[in-house]
This record gives C-alpha cells, sequence and structure tokens, in this order.
C-alpha cells in the first residue's frame, strides 16, 4: 500500500481523536 | 531501490511520530498563533515522473483565541454536510458507528474542515502554493486577507474562504511545510529558521 494512504489515514485519525479532546475539555 | 521517490527516505528514516512532533513542535512552541501546520511530501508521480506534492502529515492546533460560540459562516446546510463526512470519517477509523450526540457532531469549523479537505490534496511542482514554495526553493508568505484573494492560487483564495489571514510555505528537505492562521502574522526570519532546523532531515 503507497505510503500516502496510510499518512493520511494516521493523520485522521490524530486529528479526529484530538477534536474529540478539545470539545470534550470546552 | 532508486526507482522510489526521495520522500521514501523520510518515511524510512523518520516515521509519522516523529513528524507530528516536530510539526506539534512548530506551532506549540511558536510566539505567533498558528492554527494549523501540514508537511506536503515531495514524490515522483508513477505515471507521469513529475515529482508531486502530497500530504504527508499535519497538526491541527485551532484558533487560540476563538469564542466557545462562534457563529460559522458555514450554512446549516454545509454544517450538516461537514457532520455527516466527519461522522463516517470517524466509523472509518474507528470501525463502529458513532454514538449519538458524540463530540463528532460538534460544529465542524471552518478551518477544521479547510485542514481535512487538505489531506485530499495535491500539488504538481510549481502549482499552488506549496509546489511554488518547492519549484523555486523560495519561501512564500502571504498575509493578510486581501493577499490571499489577490492570489493566483486557489489554494490561498479557498484558505481565505474558510477565515484564514497567513499562509506560509517553505520549502524543506523533500517537501514544504506549509503554516496557517487565522489571525495576521507578518513575516519574520525566526519562523523560517524554525522550520529548516526542525525539518532538515539530513541532520
Amino acid at each position: 500500500q503507497s505510503a500516502v494512504p496510510q499518512a493520511r489515514k494516521a493523520s485522521l485519525a490524530r486529528f479526529l481523536e484530538k477534536r474529540k479532546e478539545r470539545v470534550m475539555s470546552s | 531501490p532508486t526507482s522510489s521517490s526521495a520522500s521514501t527516505s523520510i518515511v524510512n528514516d523518520f516515521n509519522q511520530d516523529t513528524l507530528q512532533q516536530r510539526l506539534q513542535g512548530l506551532i506549540d512552541t511558536a510566539r505567533e498563533s498558528w492554527t494549523y501546520a501540514i508537511f506536503w511530501q515531495s514524490s515522483i508521480d508513477d505515471y507521469s515522473g513529475h515529482s508531486v506534492l502530497g500530504w504527508g502529515d499535519g497538526y491541527y492546533k485551532g484558533e487560540v483565541n476563538k469564542p466557545k460560540t462562534t457563529q460559522s459562516a458555514a450554512s446549516l446546510a454545509e454544517q450538516q454536510y461537514r457532520k455527516r463526512v466527519l461522522r463516517e470519517l470517524n466509523s472509518m477509523i474507528s470501525g463502529t458507528p458513532a454514538p449519538e450526540n458524540d463530540a463528532v457532531d460538534e460544529e465542524v469549523t471552518d478551518t477544521e474542515w479547510f485542514f481535512l479537505i487538505s489531506m485530499t490534496q495535491s500539488f504538481a511542482n510549481g502549482n499552488g502554493l506549496p509546489g511554488q514554495a518547492a519549484f523555486n526553493n523560495q519561501p512564500v508568505w502571504l498575509a493578510g486577507s486581501d493577499r490571499l484573494l489577490a492570489s493566483h492560487c486557489e489554494r490561498a483564495r479557498q484558505g481565505q474562504g474558510f477565515g484564514l489571514q497567513t499562509i506560509v510555505c517553505i520549502p524543506s528537505a523533500d517537501g514544504v511545510i506549509e503554516l496557517g492562521s487565522t489571525e495576521l502574522i507578518l513575516q519574520n526570519s525566526d519562523v523560517m529558521k524554525k522550520v529548516r532546523v526542525s525539518f532538515d532531515f539530513n541532520n
């Protein structure tokens, strides 16, 4: 598998996780 | 193998956790209020053989001074669409549907959306803000809504439409670092030095 879709998936997972943290703490 | 792109070496030598730490460090320790940082990774397109910049990694910090109840510029329909997309992406990543009233249903801000759609973008050598920075090996620093709007680069105008006031693209080893902010940040050499030190993968 290409590195780019993998990188996107990892970035997306991290973004969603951090977003959840931001929402919970606001 | 010699046929692989130069960017492959970054993936091997600096895994995504390291990239993430560097992007995060870059804007968490900055004096300026950057909203996000993206590493556009250079690679060779398999079909054309030309250099292309694609998503490498990104760190979204958000707007520091954003009030809790910001009225988003997005219409209600647009907001529903964004939430639906986010919900589907969340399910895809987690493998399970998000529960009702989950955090994923919170308003998706303009800059969050801009960051998300950036993951789908790529730039041929010389095209777009990142492509220009890479092609000329020179930073591109656009500060001010009017300058973003007047840019011939679609990405700059798109960013302005999502509330950005500053977009900066700085060439680095095997790619380009892009920083964006909803605040007006004038060009300064400290930022460029910091990027060069943090993303000099050869050292």
